[in-house]
């Protein structure tokens, strides 16, 4: 059984590709079959796990605009249970270009179709926008995670976010759940992260994970060592509270 | 003699709607005439001004698509000579409605000209991507400001960014011109940060600005009383360094 979870919020710089790297670095490490798509045209997630994106010959933008085999664009990478469908820099021509295409909304979804059953999970890290990228991505997904950074913007955007996931789910992917939301950056010296922590309980209730992420400076260094925490400071708060989370996401999936 | 101002940089999270309203309010104190755009279907530049997002009867989504007279738009802030055309969540549909549109790239820059002179300084705050809402302004603007976070993944984007802004130049608008790089969240404890600013002093060399703006708490609680930093509390770090950097912006008009 394959579970395939999109890493979504269109607030930016609010912790998806950290999240979405190292959820899937903790998710090999246990021993899952994992697949990490990187949706977003700055190729965060690529360059973190250590892949250079110049090297990169076929990227997803060639799945989803130039029909390309999705199991021709699949690298390894240094993690442990891990591979990766990189991307590059046409990504950002994607969002103009799937406009006029064909089946626009369900590219990713009809690629991974054929090969979701190789994996145990597939983790897609998308761009900070609710364009077709994210539309992409939603429409693939069997559960979505939405990162939310404890700063006073970051509740703005949330009844967008969840309208779009309400439609997508209506009209496109009747199986879309969010699986829930997950704390970051959380600077507990702060009034302003409490407030931020209270309103997001009400907002999700039962659907916040109990992990927080503390910020931590080690989450930010490690992509510059191309590694996910896990393999760049096993020891430091922030590599702890990720395996942590990805044990509650582990013990979720029992119920799905 | 006005200038027009995109503060631009397609990944997230990165201070572009901190500087957008603390620029555009320090202006303002300086008796400078201003207009802010928020050309983010976030909306974290109105908000962030302290105007509700659902009082908003027409935004800058109107302008863009509904051809309504750009002066019907603008609305009065608390910030002493500071006004706005506010965005709203229609704008989130507009990225994939220009792509029809007759003169898609040139909207703003059309609605711009008849209401430019009237400013000192316009600025305009856009969303973490390079699609066609940032074109447009891109393509309305004189100049170019990049916030970059003093973070590895900070660095990722910026050749793709220049790319961009030199294209719209060549093919659209030959006065674009980069007016500077900030470093903001600067936090003087990481090796990180050192690290990033060499990096950025050697990529943009005399377009990088002096000032620095360093990691403050106080910024990111202003936007939750619906304040630029000046007006919620000016002695404070964050305040002080939006000043200086205002000063810069001011020092270097007269050069143009
Ligand atoms: N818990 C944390 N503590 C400290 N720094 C963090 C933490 N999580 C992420 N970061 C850093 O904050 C920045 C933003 O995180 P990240 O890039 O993962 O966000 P994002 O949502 O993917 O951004 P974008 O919207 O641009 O895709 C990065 O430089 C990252 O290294
Ligand atoms: N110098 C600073 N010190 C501390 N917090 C800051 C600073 N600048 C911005 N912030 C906070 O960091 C978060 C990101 O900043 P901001 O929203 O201005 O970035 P952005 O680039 O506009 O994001 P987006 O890409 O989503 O539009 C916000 O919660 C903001 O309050
Ligand atoms: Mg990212
Ligand atoms: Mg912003």
């Amino acid at each position: 059984m394959s579970r395939i979870i999109a890493i979504v919020n269109q607030k930016g710089g609010v912790g998806k590709t950290t999240t979405a790297i190292n959820l899937a670095a903790s998710l090999g490490r246990a021993e899952k079959r994992v697949l990490l798509i990187d949706m977003d045209p700055q190729g965060n997630a690529t360059s973190g796990l250590g892949v250079n994106k110049n090297t990169v010959e076929k990227s997803i933008y060639d799945v989803l605009i130039n029909n390309v085999n999705i199991e021709d664009t699949i690298i390894l990478t240094e993690s442990h249970g891990v591979v990766l469908i990189p991307s590059n820099i046409h990504l950002t021509g994607a969002e103009v270009e799937l406009v006029n295409v064909l089946e626009r909304e369900s590219r990713l979804k009809s690629a991974l179709a054929g090969i979701k059953n190789n994996y145990d999970y597939i983790v897609i890290d998308c761009p900070p926008s609710l364009g077709l990228i994210t539309i992409n991505s939603l429409n693939a997904a069997d559960g979505v995670i939405i990162p939310v950074q404890c700063e006073y913007y970051a509740l703005e955007g949330l009844s967008q976010l969840l309208n779009t996931i309400k439609l997508i789910k209506e009209r496109l992917n009747p199986r879309l759940e969010i699986d829930g939301a997950l704390l970051t950056m959380h600077d507990d010296r702060t009034n302003l992260s409490k407030q931020v922590i209270q309103e997001i309980q009400k907002y999700f209730a039962d659907k916040v994970y109990k992990t927080i992420i503390p910020r931590n400076v080690r989450l930010s260094e490690s992509p510059s060592y191309g590694k996910p925490i896990i393999y760049y400071d096993i020891k430091c708060r922030g590599a702890q509270t990720y395996l942590q989370f990805c044990n509650e996401v582990l013990e979720s999936a029992q119920i799905f």
